[in-house]
């Protein structure tokens, strides 16, 4: 197994904005990040699924600080964009493994998600890299998702870490 | 400004695999990892949005070789949970801009988004992590979008690099 889970990372700072009902049309993109661009929003985590009957969502995370200012801009693009919806979330933490050699292993991803249904975390968004294996869950399940994933994955490795961003 | 990119990747390995309309509760995601891992599936990205109305899109690409046999596992598994589609697509390829304190830049993911939009290439998927920007596009865009991030990224600093994965 060429695989190695070397610490568990979370992260309580961001909050989450989806844009729901884009049109899943080049420029639609470009567009809502460079609106947040120009404001000197941070953007951590972009996630994007592929479109249904040509309206496709995107969900970005900010910091918390910073939600309502990123929701406004959010809105008045989603506005010229005719988008259904935009959702803000604040209640939300990101949980990650990270390892090497994770990008080929299904079964990493699996036990990940495997332990935290096991305690009925509820996941909420994927985002993954040949690095990390990151989900978006509910802010109360943090030290419960954080403690379950060192038990999982570290427990029998004092040299591994958890740590937070 | 502190993100700095510094190389452009490509991976036009793979084929993606999207579970549409599963049950946004737990245990749903690591059912689909679960059945990839025992068979051996080697996975790469995997991106989930947020749900709405309480279904979700879990969507993950695998190798183009592994495509028949992960999309029959898959189809069984969306079978059991009601899931109300499963789309395969070869036709992909996985374009990264890679560098580092990307994660806060929503400058970087403008540019990026904005320079695919200049030229017509539409973004499928959206995937980050803090040292990388992955889209997924259609495969007969590779060449092209890897010119034109190149040209928006790279061009001045010889030092930089395309890579294949
Ligand atoms: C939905 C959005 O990503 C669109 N496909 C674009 O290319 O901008
Ligand atoms: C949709 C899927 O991710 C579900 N929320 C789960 O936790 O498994």
């Amino acid at each position: 197994d060429a695989s190695v889970v070397t610490g568990i990372a979370y992260d309580k700072s961001e909050a989450k904005i989806a844009v729901i009902g884009i049109p899943d049309k080049p420029g639609v993109a470009a567009k809502i990040l460079t609106a947040l661009a120009k404001d000197d929003i941070s953007v951590d985590m972009i996630v994007q699924n592929v479109s249904q009957a040509g309206l496709a969502d995107l969900t970005f995370s900010v910091k918390k600080q910073e939600l309502s200012r990123a929701h406004a801009i959010t809105r008045e693009i989603a506005d010229e964009l005719q988008a259904k919806n935009v959702v803000a979330d604040e209640r939300i933490c990101k949980v990650s493994i990270v390892g090497i050699g994770m990008r080929s292993h299904a079964g990493v991803a699996a036990r990940m998600f495997t332990a935290l249904a096991y305690n009925n975390i509820n996941i909420q968004m994927i985002s993954t890299s040949d690095i990390k294996i990151s989900v978006a869950i509910e802010e109360k399940y943090t030290e419960l998702a954080v403690r379950i994933l060192h038990e999982t994955f570290i427990q029998d490795s004092p040299s591994k870490s958890i740590y937070a961003n």
